[in-house]
């Protein structure tokens, strides 16, 4: 999962 | 109408005017694009209905094996009023030429060959945004952990393609499956601009985002 971090972060903001 | 009000605007390329045409700017120009149209999508998927309710794992998932075909389909359907050329973005528009230059030849004419069956098809817009949410729901990802949500969401999107084609093209009641079949081609070309531009990761000639490297790291 730390792979995919920047993925990671966009899913869970909530715009 | 969900899908209609979530389809994200068109960006724009911006190519660097100062620097000198090359394969190495064309190439630079669409991995920048791509990154930026990337964060896009993300944001789009976020507003298919039901994707929000699969756990954060599957979304990311069904991103990182389905997010090539989001981006050449939006290609596509920007292209779909011209002839032989591929709108990547209203600022950036390749032809024959420049899809040489950027040594894409052989790619950007197997998507031509997909916006060819789109356009004898007369693919309509609101046929093209169920399309791309299926080709995310549908993306095959072999880490699903919940199936059954990720079957519930292609069956809801899939019954919103057969009902648009109940009520918009009642003569020809195989539109449905006719637009379902060319998501084959779709995968097949989304499955080399993947390798095309994992070899050009590997020449480390041009410069690629973070996103668009995790990605494309994310298909390797």
């Amino acid at each position: 999962k730390e792979k995919h971090k920047i993925l990671h972060r966009l899913l869970q903001n909530s715009t | 109408s969900l899908l209609l009000v979530a389809e994200p605007e068109g960006i724009f390329a911006m190519p660097d005017p100062t620097v000198p045409e090359s394969d190495i700017k064309a190439l630079t120009t669409l991995c920048d694009l791509a990154d930026r149209e990337l964060v896009v999508n993300i944001g789009w998927a976020k507003h298919i209905p039901g994707f929000p309710s699969l756990s954060l794992a599957d979304q990311m998932s069904l991103l990182q094996s389905g997010w090539m075909e989001i981006l050449i389909l939006r290609v596509v359907f920007r292209s779909l009023a011209l002839e032989d050329k591929l709108v990547y973005a209203e600022d950036y528009i390749m032809d024959e030429e420049q899809s040489k230059l950027a040594g894409l030849l052989d790619l950007n004419n197997a998507i031509l060959q997909l916006a060819k069956k789109y356009k004898t098809m007369g693919l309509e817009k609101e046929e093209f945004v169920v399309l791309k949410a299926i080709a995310l729901a549908n993306s095959d990802s072999m880490q699903i952990e919940d199936s059954e949500a990720v079957q519930r969401l292609q069956d809801v999107l899939h019954g919103a393609l057969h009902d648009h084609e109940a009520t918009h093209h009642p003569e020809d009641p195989r539109r449905a499956g006719k637009l379902i079949m060319t998501l084959p081609l779709l995968r097949q070309t989304a499955a080399r601009a993947v390798q095309h531009f994992c070899s050009i990761k590997q020449d480390g000639r041009v410069p690629m985002h973070k996103l668009f490297l995790e990605l494309l790291e994310a298909k390797a």
